[in-house]
């Protein structure tokens, strides 16, 4: 079980390897908006189906656990180490930095936050809030004609959103 | 107006073909399940490990209803179909989960995802909590929000919205609200049915300084269901609709033919009406009398307590500007005098002739289904299906148009919104 306390489990302590790596950096930032179609729309349907069969309830965590120093009543665990290339990468490609630049602003019109493109800390803090896994921008196979009373309704700006 | 659903959207699904949910292509706000009856399944093997699995359960359901109460659709939790029958199912599961090629992050950020018509997965390493809990993340809203997205709903960047990607706190006793509820209407339509009957029930109220006022509230009746609606919100009372036999003791459980208070300086009486009977409801112990301070016995014969006035009857109202009761049968109408006990001299008459239409032809012509004197308009409204009528006033629309003839019809479109069925399983959710 995961470790607590009280009687109300407000004190669950959840191991680091359970928790969701935090958007830090640029790079993370990248990842997020990658992965909420702010870069490029995802094609969310087709991500659906996994090629296994069967229902599996597997954890897959990253990494070997260094188990070395831990005491009983010890609940934090050392995090796993990342693989950080950042430093060894070349210069950003001009292009790149201007889809990232880009998909950040689109993300701080939409999260309602200053659009500046700058990676700020509202902007982080609005990165690591709890939030639905469906991605903001998806891909459509087809051409399909979309009403602006629809788009309007739905708080959607057609232009930047659909295909 | 009568509103078909397949001006909406343009529906090419016929819920799963072939056991396939990768059923083509889509886009965000066009298209949707092409049937109303949904069936839904919490998955066994995709249990939380933080509620009771009845919790789970009850919470889901209460989600599903919630939209059931603002759109034509409804669900039913089908625990014994084979699973591929099923439309939606649900499940917990951390990091790698049922079959799921998009892990779950662990604690943190993500909390749940969904596919349009398919299936929604809970991420269970976040710390999800039964309703009004406080702290953690209220499971009700996470459900909520990925069934939205399972009918087609994409996320809404809207103050409010419920389409929201991120998660707020739930503040006490959230709602879907009225442009999310627009929206799932846009894809599904509006709610639209029959009325058995539509009231509106006064009572007096002291106030703090002791002063007595006067209250109304809007009841509209289906079957053995009765929504309460809330004319300043334009909508129905959260939770609605509720049994008959739960607001209003005593009378039929399956539904009345109709319902009218007498309301005047001498007399006030709630009368329901069933067949060839009536009942007297009782405001102060909250259920029909058995016997009235009168002496009358309760149910009573039509025959006996309105003489003249035919049963079974369509429909009746009450009108308190001239003290009478017009009772509705066929293609006839009977004015009944509540001072004198007797029909008026001269009726019955013809519908079409008490309440000639301003349109020629543009009329219910008979076997209303309810009529309406509405104390928030200020004027009757009469039903018959999907459409309604509404009389023409006595001063302010004759004011305004003085050619109209006094109690002719004009047709009122979408006056009262999401009046809406929720699938009998989930009545007591």
């Amino acid at each position: 079980e995961k470790l607590f306390h009280s009687r109300d489990h407000s004190d669950l302590q959840i191991p680091s390897s359970h928790q969701a790596e935090l958007i830090t950096d640029k790079d993370t930032a990248e990842l997020f908006l990658s992965r909420y179609g702010f870069i490029r729309p995802v094609n969310w349907e087709e991500l659906q189906f996994d090629q296994s069969t069967g229902i599996s309830n597997d954890e897959d965590f990253p990494g070997e656990e260094d188990l070395s120093g831990i005491q009983e009543g010890d609940s934090s665990l050392s995090r796993a180490e990342t693989d950080d290339d950042d430093d060894d990468e070349d210069s950003p490609n001009p292009t790149e930095s201007q889809a990232f630049i880009s998909a950040l602003r689109d993300f701080q019109m939409v999260s309602g936050l200053s659009v500046t493109g700058l990676f700020d800390d509202a902007t982080k803090a609005a990165m690591n809030k709890p939030r639905c896994g469906v991605p903001d921008k998806e891909t459509d196979d087809a051409t399909e004609e979309v009403h602006d009373s629809t788009s309007s309704a739905l708080g959607i700006n057609t232009a930047t959103w659909l295909t | 107006k009568n509103t078909d659903t397949s001006e909406y959207s343009n529906k090419t699904f016929s819920g799963v073909l072939n056991g396939s949910r990768h059923v083509g292509k889509r886009a965000w706000g066009n298209m949707a399940f092409s049937k109303m009856v949904l069936k839904w399944r919490l998955i066994g093997e995709g249990y939380s490990s933080q509620l009771t699995i009845q919790d789970q359960r009850h919470i889901i359901s209460l989600a599903f209803r919630m939209w059931s109460e603002v759109s034509p659709l409804e669900f039913i939790e089908d625990t014994s179909s084979p699973l591929a029958d099923v439309d939606i199912k649900l499940g917990f599961g951390t990091g790698r989960h049922l079959g799921c090629n998009q892990k779950f992050d662990g604690t943190g950020r993500e909390f749940a995802h969904a596919w349009f018509l398919g299936d929604i997965h809970f991420d269970d390493d976040e710390h999800f909590t039964a309703p009004n809990t406080g702290s953690g993340i209220s499971l009700l809203k996470v459900a909520v929000h990925e069934i939205g997205h399972v009918l087609g709903l994409p996320h809404i960047y809207r103050t409010g919205s419920i389409m929201q990607p991120s998660y707020l706190p739930q503040e006490s006793g959230f709602e879907i609200n009225w442009m999310d509820r627009k929206s799932i209407q846009h894809l599904y339509g509006g709610c639209k049915g029959q009325y058995n009957t539509v009231f509106d029930w006064i009572r007096k109220e002291r106030t703090q300084y002791g002063e007595v006022v006067i209250r109304f509230n809007t009841y509209f009746m289906r079957d053995g269901w009765y929504w309460l609606y809330e004319n300043r919100t334009n909508r129905t009372r959260y939770g609605d609709p509720v049994a008959l036999q739960v607001g209003w003791h005593g009378i039929p459980p399956d539904g009345v033919d109709a319902c009218v208070h007498v309301w005047n300086r001498n007399t006030d009486a709630v009368y329901f009406f069933k067949g060839t009977q009536y009942w007297r409801y009782d405001d102060d112990n909250d259920q029909v009398f058995t016997v009235d301070p009168e002496g009358h016995l309760y149910p009573r014969l039509i025959s006996e307590g309105f003489p003249g006035v035919p049963s079974p009857i369509d429909t009746a109202f009450y009108d308190r500007r001239d003290y009478h009761i017009y009772f509705f049968k066929g293609t006839y109408v009977y004015v009944f005098d509540v001072t004198a006990t007797r029909v008026s001299p001269g009726f019955p008459r013809k519908i079409t002739a008490v309440f000639p239409a301003v349109v020629s032809g543009d009329h219910p012509g008979g076997s209303i289904d309810a009529a309406y004197f509405s104390y928030t308009h200020n004027a009757v409204f009469l039903f018959k299906d999907t459409l309604f009528w509404r009389v023409v006033g006595r001063s302010r629309d004759r004011w305004r148009r003085p050619a109209l003839p006094r109690n002719d019809l004009l047709k009122v479109e979408e006056q009262w919104f999401d009046i809406c069925n929720v699938h009998p399983s989930a009545l007591k959710v």
